[in-house]
């Protein structure tokens, strides 16, 4: 009753096709080949026969383009967005090793792949020798990257924010949409410091939100922490902010997925004291993924 | 302190071998981040401000091997894209923008046309640290760095490449910058150790006066530059700081470090700054010490002072301001820039004999003024009155002469019997001496009436 | 360099408050 035969999924033109990395379901990296929005899917099955001269009887062979979420606590539940379908052979029987070739044409990739902390979004292909007892599937990881262009407008963020008599600031970042390879430029302006500052940083925090109402689970991430002061300014000090988002490891936001989850970026101006109290400001931004412009 | 800086010197020592061994290797990235790391002992907050310069003296000294290795690549050709932005990665600010300085020196000497830019950037961008004597080091190795590549022209054919103008502007901010970080340090730690700190601060002043020296190598800057864009920015800093420490050693610096011509044609400014320091602050020193310089350089030049420049007016008429406006100044330094004043018109202007008298006049009004009967014999104030009073007969060995000072008499009056018996003796021995004689009875009558404390 | 220099324009420090002490 064993496997009886190894499947592979070759895609086309892997040669110029560019790989992008996703977290795997044990944490580590893995590669996989990279995909956009419209893009065609198109490759060969190649199924060998483990035993020259066996034969492999099966109720048909398919393969699937399957887009989908896992939410971490639901396991048993995959939420299937995207599922296409391509019968490549009827019920029957293989008696040699045998190629098949696919192809999905323009497929609809709405969501960029991810993998955060309770909830994973795949894109895989996936490929079924149905056969009575099991089944032998395979399966190819995608990746997919979702580009956006934003209108020339981009407002910035400016704020003034205190705790009275204490200390009042105003800080402004130069936009409030920024693609993933952008500077945040900005800078902060004290207006009344009666603390002793021990120095100021600016954290990217990621918020992931999976679920909804009573079953909402949220999940904050630092993924940066960027130092922008040291020592205690006084009033009317203004400090430049500069930060290069390349240098970081950052995904486009993702608001409401198929109603799902949501991962949103903020940034955290953080004041730390002499006694080491933090005072902060949390502003929330939008990461995008810019195409580049060969692409584009 | 002595165990702390060796841990901390350890450290760059261990770092900086590591980041050459990369560097040798070629591999650029790991090596910046060992000059991170090592560049990261900067950061500290427990070395006094003597032990934090011998480890900003160790570590920006291996900085100079990663400077030299990048300009020795981009020379080649091998210039590394965005290094300029890549080192602006680094997490901690501190090694950042020592890093942001070495990269941006290398980028200003290999392509002129960024330079404007790139010196705009550093200064600003050092705005981030706001630690005093973190802050004062880090522009120290900016200005350090760039004292060789500041624009010195007065019109750039590529705007980019910066003039002159650029350059004072550039010293200027950060010498602003600097100071301020200086004079805030007297507000750091406990009262009680005021007088610690005051040390401390003495020992960092050079810090800051650098900047002055820096914009003196400037070769473009004219009397005029000088007048209307270097000297107003730097007195505006000075008096505004309030801080005596800083205004007696800035005042001090900018006399030495700039021309004498310069002063000449500003001497209106600067002399209403003196006016406008603080109270702690030895005025008396500062205006002797510029006046000195004068006299020197009146000395030394041809023609001397230009005519135009109304020096002894000047001076007498800013220095009565001076002691106007400050309250505070004792008794002996009024008198002790009188003696100044008189020297001055006695090297600059020979001749004008009514300069010296002038300088007399003033002094018995300023004594009138205070209401002062007579001066101790010995006093601080007796000795510099008999100072200012011997100076005329030092100088013309004619008594005669002495006779044509209306105010010189008056003046005998405000000593007590042992200081009118000093100097009358002072009088006799100078006319005996130069066999001065006194030809008509009226001279001798009052050359008499001068010296009655040898007679009555 | 035009994004490894951008800044945002800044309002200049009064001297007053350059100069004073800590509030």
């Amino acid at each position: 009753f064993g496997q009886g035969a190894e499947v592979e999924i070759v895609l086309d033109n892997v040669d110029n096709r560019r790989t992008a990395d996703v977290k795997g379901e044990d944490g580590k990296k893995e590669k996989h080949y990279l995909f956009y929005d419209g893009e065609s899917v198109a490759g060969k099955v190649n199924i060998a026969l483990k035993k020259a001269g066996g034969r492999l009887e099966h109720q048909g062979i398919k393969i699937e383009f399957i887009g989908q979420i896992e939410l971490y606590y639901d396991r048993g539940n995959h939420h299937e967005f995207t599922s296409l379908l391509k019968e490549l052979a009827p019920q029957g029987e293989l008696s040699h090793s045998i190629t098949f070739p696919f192809e999905f044409l323009n497929v609809e990739k709405p969501y960029e792949s991810y993998s955060g902390s309770n909830v994973r979004l795949r894109y895989f292909l996936r490929v079924t020798i149905v056969r009575w007892l099991s089944d032998v599937v395979k399966e190819l990881e995608l990746v997919v990257h979702t580009l956006s262009s934003y209108p020339e407008l981009n407002n910035s963020i400016k704020m003034e924010v205190g705790i009275e008599d204490c200390l009042h600031i105003e800080f402004e970042y130069n936009k409030s949409r920024y693609h993933l390879k952008d500077v945040i430029v900005g800078k902060i302006y004290f207006l009344l410091v009666r603390i002793k500052i021990k120095h100021m940083e600016i954290a990217i925090i990621k918020r992931e939100t999976t679920g909804s109402g009573p079953n909402t689970f949220t999940e904050n991430e630092t993924i940066a922490k960027y130092e922008i002061m040291d020592g205690a300014p006084v009033r009317g000090e203004s400090i430049p902010i500069r930060v290069f988002l390349a240098g970081y490891d950052l995904a486009p936001s993702m608001k409401d997925i198929n109603k799902k989850f949501s991962v949103r970026y903020y940034l955290n101006l953080v004041l730390m004291d002499e006694e080491d109290r933090r005072y902060f400001k949390q502003q929330e931004i939008t990461l995008w993924r810019k195409g580049e412009t060969s692409r584009r | 302190q002595e165990k702390l800086l060796d841990t901390a010197l350890g450290v760059v020592k261990v770092q900086a071998l590591e980041m050459k061994r990369c560097l040798d290797r070629s591999k650029l990235m790991d090596g910046l981040k060992h000059a991170s790391t090592m560049l990261g002992e900067l950061r500290t907050s427990l070395l006094s401000p003597k032990s934090y310069y011998e480890l900003y003296m160790a570590t920006t000294d291996e900085l100079r091997y990663l400077e030299q290795y990048l300009l020795d690549e981009f020379q080649r050709g091998r210039k590394v894209t965005d290094l300029y932005e890549l080192v602006q990665y680094a997490g901690n600010i501190v090694p950042r923008l020592y890093l942001l300085i070495t990269v941006g020196l290398v980028y200003i000497k290999t392509n002129d046309s960024i330079k404007k830019n790139l010196l705009k950037d550093m200064v600003e961008m050092c705005r981030g640290v706001q630690h005093p004597l973190r802050g004062l080091f880090l522009r120290n190795y900016l200005l350090q760095c760039t004292r060789n590549i500041l624009p010195d022209t007065v019109e750039a054919e590529d705007e980019n490449e910066g003039t002159v103008k650029d350059s004072i502007e550039f010293v200027q901010s950060n010498f602003a910058e600097m100071n301020k970080l200086w004079v805030r340090m007297q507000h750091q730690g406990h009262s009680r150790e005021k007088e610690k700190r005051e040390r401390e601060r003495e020992e960092l002043r050079l810090l800051v006066g650098t900047n002055l020296v820096r914009l003196s190598q400037l070769e473009s800057i004219n009397v005029e530059r000088y007048k209307r864009l270097v000297l107003p920015g730097i007195l505006e800093q000075v008096v505004s700081c309030r801080d005596a420490i800083a205004q007696e050693y800035l005042m001090e610096c900018i006399i030495q470090v700039f021309p004498d011509d310069f002063h000449l044609q500003t001497l209106h400014s600067f002399l209403k700054a003196c006016a406008e320091l603080q109270p702690g602050v030895n005025v008396k020193n500062i205006i002797i010490a510029l006046i000195d310089r004068l006299a020197l350089y009146s000395q030394r030049a041809d023609g001397g002072i230009p005519a135009e420049i109304r020096l002894f007016d000047v001076f007498s008429e800013q220095i009565a301001q001076v002691i106007e406006a400050r309250q505070d100044i004792p008794t002996e330094d009024i008198v002790a820039l009188q003696v100044s004043l008189i020297n001055l018109s006695l090297k600059c202007y020979p001749d004008r004999v009514d300069y010296v008298d002038k300088v007399l006049e003033t002094t018995v009004d300023i004594f009138k003024k205070m209401e002062l009967q007579r001066v101790q014999y010995n006093s601080a104030v007796s000795r510099e009155l008999s100072k200012l009073m011997k100076i005329p007969i030092d100088n013309y060995n004619n008594i005669m002469t002495v006779l044509q000072l209306d105010h010189f008499a008056p003046l005998i009056e405000y000593f007590d019997f042992y200081g009118r018996k000093d100097l009358s003796a002072y009088l006799v021995t100078n006319a005996l001496e130069n066999e001065t004689l006194i030809p008509t009875q009226e001279q001798t009558d009052t050359l008499l009436t001068m010296i009655d404390s040898m007679i009555q | 360099t035009a994004d490894a220099t951008r800044r945002l324009n800044v309002k200049k420090q009064t001297l007053d408050d350059a100069y004073a002490a800590p509030a």
